[in-house]
């Protein structure tokens, strides 16, 4: 594993307990996108089947379970805490997932490795990652004002896509016959989708005022 | 056809 990967690995980490730690400390969940955090759960839940078949490092083992713990746990939050479910959204929030779901699926079935289920599904919650954000941007979007927390949250993500691109680089260059298209393609679009976002966060910081976005 | 590759990614 290279430095890019676990850089990657930690800031998305970073991410959640970032995401959690605003949900606890303030009890409240405004601004996040509970859509986008169950297709996190779905892109976990499909992806890390491996679990139960191969194994790959401690490592890898433990910061599945993580990701998947701490992904239930902030639904957890947002549907059922008395305090927290309260401050949900949920009018703002009605991005229609199907729309996101069916056609990574479809895509899955089309363009995979192998036709088989876990491979399949494996695929699915790549293509689904890639754009399970989208909820969140347009709920962002809607509410207007991020505040610091959901923005660091989201700019964190991106980062933590970025490193993964320098790190595929990396693999690459050093690593004889390594290739695997359907996530780099997948990860490209992946980190483009939060260009935008970067944009509007990295000025706000620069000019170091509350971050905004344009109507 | 290409080897699968081991997804040795999170």
């Amino acid at each position: 594993m290279n430095i890019f990967r676990l850089a990657g690995d930690m800031t998305h980490l970073l991410s959640i307990i970032v995401l959690l730690l605003k949900i606890q400390a303030t009890k409240s969940c405004a601004g996040v996108s509970l859509k986008t955090q169950e297709l996190y759960a779905v892109v976990f839940v499909t992806r890390y089947l491996d679990l139960f078949y191969s194994f790959i490092s401690l490592y890898n083992t433990v910061m599945k379970i993580i990701f998947l713990l701490t992904a239930f746990t902030i639904i957890w939050y947002m549907r059922k805490h008395k305090v927290v479910c309260q401050t949900y959204d949920k009018e703002q929030d009605t991005f229609r997932v199907l729309f996101l779901i069916v056609p990574c699926f479809v895509l899955a079935l089309l363009v995979n490795h192998e036709m088989s289920v876990t491979e399949v599904l494996w695929t699915f919650s790549i293509y689904l990652e890639a754009v399970a954000i989208l909820p969140q941007l347009v709920l962002l979007q809607r509410t207007k004002n991020v505040d610091n927390l959901t923005g660091n949250y989201i700019f964190m993500l991106g980062s933590y896509r970025a490193l993964y691109l320098v790190n595929w680089v990396y693999r690459y260059f050093t690593e004889l016959g390594y290739r695997q298209w359907i996530v780099w393609v997948s990860g490209t679009v992946q980190t483009c989708v939060y260009l935008d976002f970067f944009y509007y966060y990295v000025q706000a910081w620069r000019n170091n005022e509350r971050m905004k976005l344009p109507g | 056809s290409s080897p699968t590759t081991t997804h040795d990614e999170l």
